[in-house]
């Protein structure tokens, strides 16, 4: 089907996928280690947003058809957002 | 080996000649070694165009500063590949240490080349892009970037593929301009 801005509204699977998604690629911080406890959901809106936004979508903070699209495209592993230690700008500075 | 990869890694941002050494190849795929050899010249051959860089092809570990490796499933470096689809490849900046000239590809993929997007992926596409990466480029939000980190389709011809305006300008910022190099060193070549 063609992506539209439709909301999808994920199940519990979906959201940990989302949410897995989100830390995978820089969008979200890894949970806290000494609770173990994930973001708060407004956290995740928040990173939605910022996926969609650097993505070229409108930030919604909505998990619609078109991001969902984008989100299961073929994609580089490495993350968007808090790029890998050392990033070529600091080196560089060095 | 770690030291030696450190000091080539440090030493890489101001190098002008670079080594690469394709390692392993996918155990199936439609595209044979030769080609896939000749997609990765290409691709290299599309970041040494507007930079002074020059890449050469090395056989030994040791003398590789680029090392391209088609990887199944987990491979040590916590970017595990997922079959055909989600992840396609990464490659590490030369800030990093212990990993600087690694370039990952999925094994996994359905590698193609001059195919529509649908029969698969574009190895030269995502080899420019992860080339990017391993020369210091971050992801881009530019629809019109070759580091933008979702696979959009084929990125053109390899023969007469070039960068846009935008990663242009991030390499050139990173390595300079082939023709102020030439420019700069003229002098000097006169008889």
């Amino acid at each position: 089907p063609t992506p539209s801005s439709a909301p999808v509204t994920p199940t519990e699977d979906e959201s940990t996928q989302l949410v897995d998604w989100l830390m995978k690629y820089g969008y979200l911080p890894p949970p806290d280690p000494s609770t173990g406890q994930l973001q708060a959901w407004t956290a995740v809106t928040n990173a939605v947003k910022s996926m969609q936004r650097f993505a070229g979508l409108k930030d919604s903070g909505v998990v619609d058809e078109e991001t969902m699209a984008l989100m299961n495209s073929p994609r580089c592993s490495l993350p968007d957002q808090g790029e890998p230690s050392q990033s070529p700008a600091n080196s560089k500075a060095r | 080996n770690i030291k030696r990869r450190r000091r080539r890694a440090i030493s890489m941002w101001t190098r002008r000649n670079i080594n690469w050494r394709l390692h392993t190849y996918p155990s199936s795929s439609h595209l044979s070694r030769e080609m896939i050899r000749s997609l990765v010249f290409y691709a290299l051959r599309v970041w040494a165009e507007p930079t002074p860089l020059e890449f050469h092809e090395v056989g030994s570990p040791e003398a590789a500063d680029l090392q391209v490796d088609f990887l199944h499933g987990y491979h040590g470096d916590g970017y595990p590949f997922d079959g055909a689809g989600g992840a396609v490849g990464h490659a590490f900046f030369p800030s990093d240490p212990d990993r600087a000239g690694g370039v990952h590809l999925d094994a996994e993929e359905e590698w193609t080349f001059r195919q529509p997007a649908s029969e698969g992926t574009d190895l030269f596409t995502v080899l420019v892009h992860e080339f990017g990466h391993a020369l210091g480029l971050s992801h881009s939000s530019s629809r019109h970037s070759v580091m933008r980190p979702y696979y959009q389709g084929p990125a053109g011809d390899p023969l007469h593929y070039s960068l846009g305006a935008q990663d242009l300008e991030t390499i050139t910022q990173l390595y300079g301009k082939r023709n102020q190099l030439l420019a700069t060193e003229a002098p000097h070549r006169a008889p």
